[in-house]
């Protein structure tokens, strides 16, 4: 391909005993390209390449430099390299891959939203697959009462792994959710995993819904489940889920395939919001916690 | 480039941010803005609404520049068969129920091929489609193979007159070697049960998707020839900007949009509306 950016970069510097300002912006000009083919959003970039500029200009003048505490006779290549992946990490960082927990003896409550397709339904299973084998009993909701076999979904995923699903016909949403906690205190169910319908997010109606049943249900988590091929409306997207109901975090789906990602960047950098875990695959079991390394490298290119 | 005089650095950053957020990509940006500075260079322009102009007409023959001459026609008395595929989640399903549709209302016969056996409740999923537009479903058991499912059903729609048959596939990715082969044994099978088949292989692309949608593109149509695509989801506040490069690149013409989830909720593509938004 044309933009090979952030290979292409390291190429130009290998070698060099210096950098100045010219040789550092001609190399943020090819990792911006990378950065935009892997769908960070535009104005992400921008600032990502903002702080890499100051950092490195402040730093690669010399050639014995300190690089996580120590000091190393580092090539002012490898620098801007590490300069660039640390940048990238800490702006998907600090990490936090926690499920917040009810103290006591309260029901835990997990709610699930996001965009048509993005792997919702099929990470509510992942979660509960996940919390079971840690020694929980959850109990699935099917709050997806429009599309066509979804409850029915629900319940395939429910009966692989032996876990109950709750449903109610004909009843809206926030009202099914409020009837599931009434079932999880009467059977015992330590956690609760709201499963939601796709919407998008200038539908104001649906996402009254979700408003409203995050006011009846007071989910302990909100996480907002992406796919990791979302382009440019990561960020229009991510924003008005957070706006409208305070998220807790974020799932990246479809990691197994090739996307480059960026979308997590941008997620991130919009909401403030840790990047909890990430789906590598269709079956149950493939679901992992989030680590910037791996994802930085991936969306650098 | 010599034009600097004539389009200054804040119209191209704005040009720049306008199709950079609509995905369009960073080769595709780079060709149109290569064409508007020729356009600049050979007649001068320095009024930024003929820019525009000129940027809307080149993203136009880019959309123009796929050929329409793929896909096959069935043999006289056959039926059509139209094979559905793509990554997981995009819309294939549900456009499989809106397709359908349409051509019951166009008076077809229309017969659905639940070919997704892996996927929770997928065949239950597309019985509903089809008992909401008037179409029958052929289905096999959940884990069944799909390429005898897809065997059997296309087979019976000569049995059962169907005029067109919707071949449902499972979302796979493209990176996955056994899916694509499986696929592509799909496809094979169909041409064994009616020859010829499938006349149409549509890919469904989510508009939602960045950049990635070129790769995918990419290799489906390596593995299956894609005769065109559906572009769904474009009701949301995703422009859809990735299907220039997809286009560019592949000459695989969008042959609809899906605009909701509703039975109604599709459009042939129009490439002047299609840019018109792009841009807007
Ligand atoms: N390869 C891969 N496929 C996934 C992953 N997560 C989900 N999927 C697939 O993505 C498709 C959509 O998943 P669903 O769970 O139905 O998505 P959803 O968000 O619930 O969809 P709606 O309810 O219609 O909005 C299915 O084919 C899933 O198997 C993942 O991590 N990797
Ligand atoms: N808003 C909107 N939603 C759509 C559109 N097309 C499909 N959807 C929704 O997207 C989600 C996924 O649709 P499916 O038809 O199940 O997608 P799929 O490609 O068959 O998914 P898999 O079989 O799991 O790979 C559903 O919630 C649909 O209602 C569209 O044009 N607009
Ligand atoms: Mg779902
Ligand atoms: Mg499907």
């Amino acid at each position: 391909t044309l933009y090979r950016g952030f290979k292409s970069a390291k190429t130009k510097l290998t070698g060099k005993t210096t950098l100045d300002e010219t040789q550092i912006k001609e190399a943020l000009r090819d990792v911006r390209l990378s950065l935009l083919e892997a769908d960070v959003e535009f104005s992400v970039v921008k600032t990502f390449l903002k702080n890499v500029q100051e950092k490195a200009v402040g730093e690669l003048v010399t050639t014995t430099i300190k690089h996580k505490g120590e000091k190393k006779k580092v090539s002012p290549a490898d620098h801007f390299i590490n300069i660039c992946h640390d940048e990238l990490a800490a702006l998907m960082g600090p990490v936090d891959t926690s499920i917040n927990f009810k103290k006591g003896s309260g029901i835990t409550t997990i709610m699930m939203v996001g965009l048509q397709g993005a792997g919702k339904t099929t990470t509510t299973g992942k979660i509960a697959n996940k919390l079971k084998a840690e020694g929980h009993k959850p109990l699935l909701v099917a709050a997806d009462i429009y599309r066509p076999a979804a409850i029915d979904q629900l319940q395939v995923l429910g009966r692989q792994l032996n876990i109950p699903v709750f449903t109610i016909p004909n009843v809206a949403p926030p009202d099914l959710c409020e009837a599931a906690l009434r079932e999880a205190r009467f059977d015992k169910h330590d956690v609760v995993i709201f499963d939601t319908a796709g919407r998008l997010t200038v539908d104001e109606a649906l996402m009254g819904e979700l408003s409203d049943i995050k006011d009846r249900a007071r989910p302990d988590n909100i996480f907002l489940v992406l796919d990791a091929m979302t382009g440019q409306d990561a960020v229009t997207t991510a924003k008005s889920f957070d706006q409208r109901l305070d998220l807790t975090g974020c799932i990246l789906t479809k990691l197994d395939g090739d996307a480059r990602g960026g979308a997590a960047l941008s997620v991130k950098a919009v909401t403030g919001k840790p990047i909890k875990f990430l789906g590598v695959g269709e079956q149950l079991d493939k679901l992992e916690e989030f680590r910037p390394e791996g994802l930085a490298g991936r969306i650098l290119g | 480039f010599a034009s600097k005089k004539t389009i200054d650095d804040s119209l191209i950053d704005e040009i720049e941010e306008v199709l950079f957020t609509a995905d369009i990509g960073v080769k595709t940006a780079d060709r149109l803005l290569n064409s508007v500075r020729e356009a600049v260079d050979a007649k001068s322009l320095s009024d930024p609404k003929e820019v525009w102009k000129t940027l809307r007409s080149e993203a136009r023959a880019i959309l123009d520049g796929a050929t329409d001459t793929r896909g096959t026609l069935p043999k006289e008395g056959e039926p059509k068969v139209i094979m559905v595929l793509g990554v997981n989640g995009t819309g294939k399903t549900t456009s499989i129920g809106k397709l359908a549709h349409r051509f019951v209302n166009e008076g077809h016969t229309v017969q659905l091929v639940a070919g997704d056996t892996f996927r929770a409740a997928a065949a239950e999923q597309l019985e509903h489609w089809g008992r909401r537009v008037g179409a029958k479903t052929v289905r096999g058991k959940e884990g069944a193979d799909p390429a005898s499912v897809v065997f059997d059903g296309v087979e019976s729609a000569v049995v059962e007159k169907a005029d067109i048959v919707l071949v449902d596939t499972a979302g796979r990715l493209h990176t996955q070697k056994n899916l694509m082969e499986e696929l592509k044994k799909v496809r094979r099978v169909m041409g064994r049960a009616i020859d010829g088949a499938p006349h149409e292989v549509l890919m469904v692309l989510d508009a939602t998707t960045g950049q990635n949608a070129i790769q995918q593109a990419t290799m489906f149509n390596e593995a299956t020839d894609v005769t065109g695509i559906i572009l769904t989801k474009l009701d949301g506040t995703a422009k859809g900007g990735v299907v220039l490069g997809v286009c560019d690149a592949l000459h695989i013409p969008i042959r609809y949009i899906g605009i909701g989830e509703r039975v109604a909720d599709l459009k042939d593509f129009d490439g002047a509306e299609f840019v018109e938004a792009l841009f807007a």
